[in-house]
């Protein structure tokens, strides 16, 4: 129980250092337990620091930045854990483009073991995914699914191109 | 194991019977506000058991049966079938293929089918409780939810560790 | 003093609910107070339903439709009571391309009235802005302003072109 | 009555000093994640008055004072000027430009002054109660925050009402 905990708690911890550097392009993170003596009921807290920047209280970090750590850790649950399918639901709406690409590349690197499915406005992550479903309310109030093609729903996607300001 | 198919009549917005054939991989769901993607993924969190109305965002659960619009008039039924691809036998049951719905009537009746042969909430619970699906911490995150793991609390962030473990 | 609340809640009640029918095409909103007897001290609910809709419970809308009932709101507010400037950090995150362009063409019938400060990733907005400021980091941890032109930052953006789905 | 002009120096991100000369109309703010957008937002709020730390997503008020980067060295103080062009009077004050600063030092002291002149916080709020600027309550709109209004309970809705009366 004790053990079992720790295990998976070390997994997790190894693999969202990882994850958060590759999705940030830099920087560090951890987690840690915040009572390490009471192993069964120990609360577990983060740290997260950007690439360049000094480590702060989580609450400072900017909607983006959270929201990517956040994505870290899940992905990183995901991979010590993969549940056969998962559902994200906007996600990546605090994403930057250049974030929501990281973030779309490594949502991929899931697919062959856990099945994505994926609501999004975004067109970098609906250009990563391997098929598309378009809701749409065509008669007033009542939902209907329709077959959508790439281009077709790009047009209408947040998309944009991956130049800096 | 993934999930294959996803049929729903009565559900929310979806008033009429679709039927969202899945692929492994990355499913990317996409349309205008309000059209009814999350529906979606309230109607699989609702069929594996969710119990919450409020997760479900609604202030009663019959609150999930299609109430009407200015074109249709509301419907006395709500329902959810899931179709799992099981030949991994992740499913701890005989089949090859797996189809667990959920139905809620207006009056407040409501069941469970299991393979199509009607069975306790209980038991769909049980079945998908190795698979990590059961308690959906972290394998369905929500609309404006992502960011939930870094504002929890140390211990309710433990209890995503323990449902990892 | 009850006079003035009375008098200046009928006038948001009133913007509020022709600025929602134009934000969302259609449909209707309302404001209403809890204790009708207490006026100094009643709490103010709202209602909202989107076109073609019907009237339900604000918290099964979606989450572009809360975002936009409630910019319609605060639009309201300050037509009632404009202040001299307004700071509005990315309120319109949630809303689809379409509701985009109604939100950034409402923004721009307060300019004579009231100056404006938007931060925002979506393209539609800065369409609509007289002035763009630019946020960097070229140094680690250290932002600095450049100016920026509306061609180079359309590229960064969230942006689209209006076709459905 | 409009904000002509931002200066600071030392507040959270923004190490340097900057000004950034804004223009009455719609002043678009656009950037990468974490590049400091926000912070711009933070700044107009703490020069008002903001005594709230966790408004302005720190753990201590120490926390808007720039604590250093890879490439930089915390400095011990924090500094915000807001220029306002006062032509038509809505300041209360016989200065057709009216300039408002904060300072906060490492050390915990604290300034305020008012056209250069020292005054207390109670002065900068009493100047800017009839402009509507002093509670911020629908003229600041932070990031996330759109919502709030929505989701709020009727009797705090209620108080963005009585900000208005
Ligand atoms: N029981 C019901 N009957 C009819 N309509 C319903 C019912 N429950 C919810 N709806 C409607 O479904 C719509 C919400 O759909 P949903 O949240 O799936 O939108 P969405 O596609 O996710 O939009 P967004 O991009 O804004 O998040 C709302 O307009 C809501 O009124
Ligand atoms: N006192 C401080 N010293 C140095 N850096 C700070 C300080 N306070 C905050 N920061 C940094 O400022 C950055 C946050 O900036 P901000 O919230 O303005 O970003 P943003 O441009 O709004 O991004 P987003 O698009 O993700 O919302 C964070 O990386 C945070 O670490
Ligand atoms: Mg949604
Ligand atoms: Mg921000």
């Amino acid at each position: 129980m004790k053990r079992r905990f720790s295990t998976t708690y070390q997994a997790i911890r190894k693999h969202f250092k990882v994850i958060f550097q590759e999705l940030f392009g830099g920087g560090d993170a951890d987690v840690y337990l915040t009572n390490e003596d009471e192993l069964l009921t120990s609360g577990v807290d983060l740290i997260a620091r950007p690439p360049g920047k000094k480590r702060q209280h989580l609450s400072l970090l900017s909607g983006g930045e959270k929201s990517l750590t956040a994505i870290a850790l899940l992905f990183a649950v995901m991979k010590v854990r993969p549940t056969p399918f998962c559902v994200l639901d906007e996600a990546e709406a605090a994403l930057d483009e250049a974030n929501v690409k990281r973030f779309a590349s490594y949502l991929r690197t899931f697919r062959e073991r856990m099945q994505c499915i994926v609501i999004t406005h975004r067109k970098t992550t609906m250009e990563e995914a391997d098929v598309l479903y378009g809701v749409t309310m065509e008669e007033e109030g009542v939902s209907k699914i329709v077959s959508v093609k790439l281009e077709d729903a790009k047009e209408v996607a947040q998309e944009a191109t991956a130049t800096g300001v | 194991m993934f999930l294959k198919q996803i049929e729903m009549k009565g559900f929310k917005s979806f008033a009429d019977s679709i039927c969202i054939e899945l692929e492994q991989g990355i499913n990317a769901v996409v349309g205008p506000n309000g059209s009814g993607k999350s529906n979606i993924a309230d109607a699989i969190r609702w069929v594996l058991g969710e119990q919450s109305v409020r997760t479900l965002r609604g202030s009663k659960m019959e609150d999930v049966i299609f109430s009407g619009s200015n074109s249709r008039r509301a419907v006395n039924r709500a329902e959810v079938t899931l179709l799992f691809h099981n030949e991994d036998g992740k499913l701890p049951i005989e089949y090859s293929e797996v189809s667990v719905t959920r139905r809620l009537y207006r009056s407040g009746e409501s069941e469970y089918l299991l393979n199509k042969k009607p069975c306790r909430r209980k038991d769909i619970i049980e079945l998908f409780l190795d698979t990590g699906l059961s308690k959906q911490a972290f394998s369905i995150i929500g609309q404006g939810q992502v960011e939930e793991v870094l504002t929890s609390k140390p211990e309710e962030r433990r209890m995503m560790f323990d449902e990892a473990s």
